[in-house]
């Protein structure tokens, strides 16, 4: 049985069954899609399932990434007015080679908003390798990616990762993000070094492998 | 094995039930959803005349032509899936991640000759 079990779970693209060791809960956006296309009320016919209407993209597979980074530790070198400073890290690698990333979006999420009204400053850059001569060019290592204020309102915040996803496909290249969040109001800098105990990260990826989905042929 | 079938209107080539159940087969601590689900599978005879109920290709109604003029040079032709399913599962892979996956062909909605 094991062995022809191999034969179909590599046909289902899994180099061998899978063995999950803590699972996650399963994000209510995926439980949606699941829904839309095998719940009850689904429509029968015709479901185009290479294409994801919840985002708009076409993809076959869409897979959400737990954030494996970590906190940095305080440092007295750090502004005065930083909240948090988190490398945020994905791993990509059980992405197989044919795949095409077609939407890569990453989430922060406030699972508390004790600081309601409250305005924070936010900057996300990518990490990245730089070459010999790029570290004598002085350079800088991180890329910025994103600078907004935001208010601390319960709901999440969403970027686009898709360019810096394709990036991270070379995984030597993959040395993922920094976050650092601060604050920009006086007299809460002790408060919103709490912040870190209920900020959630997460990647959700959308990708569309060619081999599976089939370019629709032209009617004549 | 088909030879052996006497023909009854239930050995007719048609889409016969097959539920496949995840637990079974010892998945279910990484397939989230679906539990199970419908496979199906074809199987019957493809006897001359092909009705129309049988959904014959054009070539399968010459090959029972064929098979009735030498019944041990051409067998009759076969029962297979002419219409099939894709179905979605959602489960985690190896790195803990929660997977969406699209895959087709996964269940038989037609059967002909």
């Amino acid at each position: 049985f094991r062995h022809r079990e191999d034969y179909v779970l590599i046909k289902l693209g899994h180099p061998d069954r899978p063995n999950p060791v803590s699972p996650p809960p399963v994000p209510p956006v995926l439980w949606k899609i699941y829904n839309q296309r095998m719940g009850s009320k689904a429509p029968k016919k015709n479901q185009d399932l290479c294409y994801v209407e919840e985002f708009n993209v076409p993809g076959s597979i869409i897979r959400v990434f737990p954030d494996q980074g970590e906190f940095a530790p305080w440092s007295p070198e750090h502004p005065s007015n930083l909240c948090l400073q988190k490398i945020i890290f994905f791993n990509l690698s059980i992405m197989e080679k044919e795949e095409v990333v077609t939407m890569g979006r990453l989430e922060l999420r406030f699972n508390q908003n004790a600081y309601y009204g409250l305005t924070f400053e936010l900057r996300l850059y990518m990490t990245r390798m730089l070459s010999l001569k790029e570290i004598h060019n002085q350079k800088s290592s991180r890329k910025l990616l994103a600078a907004q204020t935001f208010r601390l309102l319960h709901k999440s915040l969403y970027f686009d990762l898709t360019n810096v996803c394709e990036t991270w496909r070379n995984h030597r290249k993959n040395l993922g993000l920094l976050l650092e969040i601060f604050s920009r109001d006086e007299g809460t800098l002790d408060e919103c070094w709490r912040i870190q105990t209920f900020l959630s990260t997460s990647l959700i990826t959308v990708t569309l492998n060619p081999l599976q989905c089939k370019k629709p042929r032209t009617k004549r | 094995s088909y030879g052996t079938l006497p023909l009854m209107a239930s050995n007719i080539c048609k889409k016969r039930r097959l539920y496949i159940d995840f637990k079974a087969v010892g998945w279910q601590n990484w397939v989230i959803a679906p539990h199970g689900y419908f496979a199906n599978y074809c199987h019957g005879e493809c006897p001359y005349p092909l009705t129309m109920m049988l959904r014959g290709s054009n070539h399968a109604i010459l090959q029972t032509l064929a098979h009735s003029f030498a019944p041990e040079d051409v067998p009759l032709p076969c029962c297979v899936p002419i219409k099939m399913a894709p179905i979605s599962m959602l489960f985690y892979d190896n790195n803990d991640n929660v997977v969406l996956r699209h895959y087709d062909n996964m269940a038989v909605d037609e059967c002909g000759c």
